[in-house]
């Protein structure tokens, strides 16, 4: 804080001949300085050139006085200029010549510095809307649908401005529905992530200004236009909404253009998002695609399972199991895989005995064999007829499902020849 | 065999041939790894045998044929009671061959079938005792190059008793009759078994199927009037045999 008494020498009692003083402060930035003189009483001179106080602004002489003053003149004619730009100096000087002819007390004054007041008291501060003091300084801000812009005190249209990349929103011409300032150009970029679409669903007031022509509206000075990747771009003008536009895009840049003439009230719209279709994936032999679905898209897995006895082949790969993804290209990740039938493998050989295959192709699933040993030396432990099948499980089981290894048991005690006497 | 006739090819195919340090002893198979036979044929002074000394010869009739190709034995398993330093205990008269390689059966080698625990005996049942022991004939007992076989019944363990404890008046250490044992032949003589024969089979049959009722084991003379052979009764073995045949 700046503030503080400057007297004339010798004050209250009164200057001498030949007095003087030199007395200068500056002002902080944003604020200025002022002196409020209490009171004077100097020599009364023509032009004041015998006995003097003069006080100069950043170097400019703003006042000279002399003689005797009342409070109230001072107060309301001499304080009030004593004032020095903001952030410039004040500088006082005072001199006394060789005589005088009775005693004079000399000056008192109070100085301080205080906030300047740009927002009122600077014409130059220049915010195009709103202008906000504070000690020291000051801020400019905007109006609704407007931005402060890089110089800080000029307030721009507000477009809208960056990326919209949620999967749904809702935009508008700058002010809509009030009509905004002339000359706007404002873009919109809409851009969600690949593997979704965008539709745009033009709602409400829909007003461009269009010009009428021979070949009907045309929008020669104010349009919106829609432009999607790979296609023309639309140029859209006029007072009929274009309701609901489907890109198939997941990118759409919107440039919205007026001129500094006519009247356009503007538009709004939500925008919406749709994840791409995948194609069908189409039916397997041998085996199911889950879920069944009417359509497929972004994101979508889909699960193959084979039928009872077949395996999931990849590439000639046995897999355990097979899921794909619908992709942001509208293409599955992985092509459906194909089901072949199980094989159990050659049955095992059976000591003192042999396979027969009675049914199937040889060692796929459901083909049967049987196990025979090799009679009348051997036989089967668990009863001759016993037939194995190929099941699921890649396993040869028997009837009762159960997995026996099979096993020849020596017949005991049944020669081939036997003791034969028809004596008597 | 005393009073038998040769046996026909294939007949008998249970019928094993050993030899054991020169001398003949009979066996069955019972397992395509395994023979049984009588402990006293694998017991020399007191000890088994050693199982390279044991030659062992199955699926043919003639021993000329059959010495060709023997069998070599793995493990001799006599049984844990049988103690007879002096040939007169012939208890637990049983021991079972472990054969190095299985055989594969056909119709010259088959296994006999094993009786359950407490089968019954029935005295007067016919059976049938094959062997390549010594054989009578007009000029006395020789041994026998064919198999032979003869038919001799189930006798009461009575009658056989008593047979032995006349004998034992007559005779001098005379084994005696266990429960372990039981007596086949023909009261007036000249069918039997015989030297060469022990460790051979008695077969009786049930339901077309033979089964290994006794093990040749001993008798006084062969063939005598009033005596009979003694066999080891092997449905009283039957836990043994399992056990042995499973721990090996």
């Amino acid at each position: 804080l700046l503030l503080g008494w400057v007297d004339s020498p010798g004050y209250p009692a009164g200057y001498l001949p030949h007095a003087s003083l030199n007395w200068s402060r500056c002002a902080p930035k944003g604020h200025t300085l002022s002196i409020r003189l209490m009171h004077l009483d100097l020599e009364e001179s023509k032009d004041c050139e015998n006995d003097a106080v003069k006080i100069f602004s950043n170097g400019n002489l703003i006042s000279v006085l002399c003689g005797g003053r009342e409070f109230e003149d001072l107060e309301s004619n001499v304080n009030p200029s004593l004032l020095s730009s903001p952030g410039g100096c004040l500088s006082l000087t005072f001199h006394s010549d060789y005589s005088n002819t009775k005693r004079h007390t000399g000056f008192r004054g109070f100085y301080t510095d205080q906030d300047f007041d740009e927002c009122n008291d600077d014409p130059d501060n220049a915010c195009t809307h709103f202008c906000h003091n504070h000690i020291g300084g000051y801020r400019c801000s905007c109006r609704h649908g407007y931005y402060l812009d890089g110089d800080n005190h000029t307030c721009t249209v507000s477009c809208g401005g960056g990326i919209f990349d949620e999967l749904e929103g809702h935009l508008f011409s700058p002010g809509y529905p009030t009509p905004p300032p002339h000359a706007v150009s404002c873009q919109y970029i809409i851009s969600v992530e690949p593997g979704f679409t965008v539709a745009l669903n033009f709602t409400d007031i829909f007003h461009i200004e269009s010009v009428q022509t021979e070949q009907g509206p045309n929008c020669l000075h104010h349009w919106l236009q829609v432009t999607i990747p790979d296609r023309e771009p639309m140029k859209l003008c006029g007072e009929k909404s274009p309701d609901l536009i489907v890109t198939d895009s997941n990118t759409i840049r919107l440039d919205y253009h007026t001129d500094d003439e006519g009247l356009s009230k503007g538009w709004s719209l939500d925008y919406s998002t749709h994840r791409v279709k995948c194609p069908f994936p189409g039916n397997l032999a041998n085996g199911r695609v889950t879920p069944i679905l009417t359509e497929y898209f972004y994101r979508d897995y889909i699960f193959v399972r084979c039928d009872q006895g077949y395996k999931l082949m990849m590439d000639g790969e046995e897999v355990e199991g097979f899921s794909t993804m619908c992709q942001s290209n509208a293409q599955w990740h992985l092509p459906l895989p194909e089901c072949h039938i199980l094989d159990c493998g050659e049955p095992e050989s059976l000591l003192n005995g042999g396979v027969t295959f009675l049914s199937g192709l040889q060692n796929q699933y459901l083909s049967v064999i049987q196990y025979h040993c090799n009679e009348p030396f051997y036989s089967l432990l668990g009863g001759a007829n016993v037939v194995y099948t190929c099941e699921a499980d890649r396993r040869w089981r028997s009837n009762s499902s159960i997995v026996v290894r099979p096993t020849c048991i020596p017949v005991c005690g049944q020669p081939t020849t036997l003791l034969s006497s028809y004596q008597r | 065999i005393i009073g038998g006739s040769d046996a026909p090819e294939n007949s008998i195919p249970w019928q094993v041939l050993l030899s054991l340090n020169g001398h003949r002893g009979g066996g069955m198979v019972i397992g395509d790894r395994w023979i049984m036979t009588a402990a006293h044929n694998v017991m020399a002074n007191g000890n088994p045998v050693s199982s390279e000394n044991v030659r062992i010869f199955m699926g043919l009739n003639d021993v000329n044929t059959l010495l060709v190709s023997p069998v070599i034995a793995a493990s001799i398993h006599i049984h844990p009671q049988y103690n007879n330093p002096n040939y007169v205990d012939f208890n637990h008269d049983i021991a079972l061959i472990k054969m190095q390689d299985p055989v594969t059966f056909n119709s010259s080698i088959m296994p006999i079938c094993l009786p359950a625990e407490g089968t019954a005996y029935i005295p007067g049942t016919m059976g049938l005792v094959t062997g390549f022991g010594v054989t009578a004939t007009t000029r006395g007992r020789i041994l026998t190059n064919k198999m032979k076989y003869v038919h001799v019944p189930v006798v009461t363990q009575e009658t056989c008793s008593n047979s032995i404890t006349l004998l034992k008046k007559t005779g001098t250490n005379v084994p005696s009759l266990t429960n372990n044992m039981f007596c086949a032949g023909v009261p007036e003589g000249g069918k039997d078994s015989c030297q060469g024969d022990s460790g051979g089979p008695y077969a009786l049959r049930n339901d077309g199927r033979f089964w290994a009722a006794g093990i040749v084991s001993w008798g006084v003379e062969c063939g005598k009037q009033g005596a009979y052979g003694v066999y080891t009764k092997v449905d009283q073995y039957r836990d043994w045999i399992d056990k042995t045949m499973q721990e090996n």
